[in-house]
């Protein structure tokens, strides 16, 4: 499970049968308490049902595997909507999208609470994620748009019936036999070095002492200590199969410099990982000083293995189009389906790559119908919300 | 030596729970995605609310929140525009 705090929204996904919704209020009461945030209900903000007055709310999963193993309002969509419903204050609009009968989503969304935007004078004093002229005239909520928000743009691809093969890596058995292999490389080259050193030229690695001195430097209480650490312990191990399976290659370094990739590897299985993606310093201007992420979470077990990855970080910038994600990630868990939902604000990118509307709406439509190499395209289904477009599809391996 | 840069996001890790975990009972891999807007933008927060938001909420007062939720607080990677909260199960 993942949790993104920004200033202005919190981004919650559970896995299991983690109760989210139960969250909800404690969570609207800590922003109206903690973080000041306009509140209804209460008179004073330290009673305790005191809540912060949503600006909007979007709320959304998948169909369930096992729903009656489910706890709390999480048992069927049903509850959860009235839940939603009962908990913010004049409700929201729930929507079932796809195949009934098949791998079908679920969305709840608010309309944009317009009491809730900024006053008409822009602040200047702004540094540091604190608002500038620029960003409020470039898509920021400004003063002119009532109800406007930042450009915003999230891709969810929600993989199913991975590749057992594939599925093996994120189990700890496997990953723990992957760092020590990797370790005993590292040794190995260390070794290597350290025999060039001492006899000034290069010494095959099998006529290298074990047993030397510097063998057993090398084999100290210290790097022991490491070894340990790096084939059991889950952030370690997490990183491990982040590089193996390919997916610190999503966002790499040599194209996002500050990305920084948090994994962990659960024991006996299981992957869960979050990235924080600074936006390159040579990105467009719209992006400049735009912080992104992204998050992974994997379910590797035969029977039900599932893989999900969800980002923010808009496509083509300066890296991958989104196609070329969607490609990569698919390449990562090979599943027999899986779906595609792209969510992005109305006309988001009209600008930012210097092409008129006309050339944007090429753009969107080409992408709508992308197809991904070695798979089926069953499901494409466009809905046009107030403020957003989404656009889900799904596909079944050829 | 390897030096960071500003932007570079900073990691935290709670070892007291990332220890001792143990998914051999989970079995349903789908999740439920909540995400819960209180203002625009960064750039448009309402004057009471404190100047980083909800960033300036300290990772300890989520935890009560957590648990209703049923979740720990792993690892939390820090930057300047977003927390990344890694979370069990």
């Amino acid at each position: 499970s993942s949790m993104f705090v920004f200033p202005h929204k919190l981004i919650l996904k559970t896995c299991g049968t983690t109760t989210l919704l139960l969250g909800l209020q404690r969570m609207l009461h800590i922003a109206a308490a903690n973080a000041g945030f306009p509140f209804r209900n209460a008179v004073s903000v330290d009673h305790v049902r005191a809540a912060a007055i949503p600006y909007r709310v979007f709320y959304s999963r998948k169909n369930f595997l096992f729903p009656d193993k489910q706890r709390g309002p999480h048992r069927s969509w049903k509850q959860e909507v009235k839940y939603l419903d009962d908990m913010i204050e004049g409700g929201g609009s729930a929507y079932m999208v796809g195949r009934m009968n098949g791998d079908h989503w679920y969305l709840y969304i608010t309309s944009p609470n317009k009491t809730l935007t900024p006053p008409l004078t822009p602040n200047l004093e702004a540094v540091n994620g604190h608002p500038t002229p620029e960003s409020m005239s470039n898509g920021g909520s400004g003063a002119n748009s009532p109800g406007a928000h930042h450009n915003d743009e999230t891709l969810e691809i929600l993989m199913t019936d991975l590749d057992p093969e594939i599925a093996k890596q994120f189990f700890l058995s496997n990953a723990s036999a992957v760092a020590t292999d990797k370790l005993a490389a590292e040794t190995q080259e260390a070794r290597r070095k350290a025999a060039v050193s001492r006899n000034g030229l290069s010494t095959p690695i099998e006529e290298v002492d074990v047993f030397d001195n510097q063998g057993a430097d090398w084999l100290s209480a210290k790097k022991l200590d490491a070894i340990e650490e790096l084939t059991t312990e889950g952030h370690a191990l997490g990183t491990v199969v982040s590089e193996s399976c390919g997916l610190s290659q999503v966002y790499p370094t040599s194209v996002y410099p500050d990305a920084r990739v948090d994994a962990y590897l659960f024991s006996p299985c299981g992957f869960s990982a979050n990235g924080v993606i600074p936006a390159p310093a040579t990105a467009h201007e719209d992006q400049h000083n735009s912080t992104h992420y992204f998050t992974v979470h994997v379910t590797p077990e035969p029977g039900f293995s599932f893989a999900s990855f969800e980002t923010n970080v808009p496509g083509r910038q300066n890296g991958k189009t989104t196609a070329e994600i969607i490609e990569h990630v698919v390449g990562i868990f090979r599943p027999g389906r899986f779906s595609v939902t792209v969510f992005e604000t109305k006309g988001r990118s009209a600008n930012p790559y210097g092409m008129g509307d006309e050339g944007f709406k090429n753009l969107a439509m080409q992408r709508l119908v992308d197809p991904v190499r070695g798979y089926r395209r069953i499901d494409r289904i466009v809905h046009d919300f107030e403020d957003y477009d989404l656009v889900f599809r799904f596909y079944e391996r050829e | 030596t390897f030096s960071p840069s500003e932007g570079t996001p900073h990691l935290t890790i709670n070892h007291d729970v990332a220890a001792d975990l143990d998914s051999s009972n989970a079995f349903e891999g789908p999740e439920k995605l909540l995400e819960v807007w209180f203002a625009p933008s960064a750039a448009a927060l309402p004057a009471s609310a404190a100047p980083s938001g909800l960033k300036s909420v300290p990772a300890e007062t989520w935890v009560g929140m957590l648990d209703m939720v049923n979740c720990k607080i792993l690892s939390v990677l820090e930057s300047e525009a977003v927390d990344a909260y890694l979370l069990s199960e």
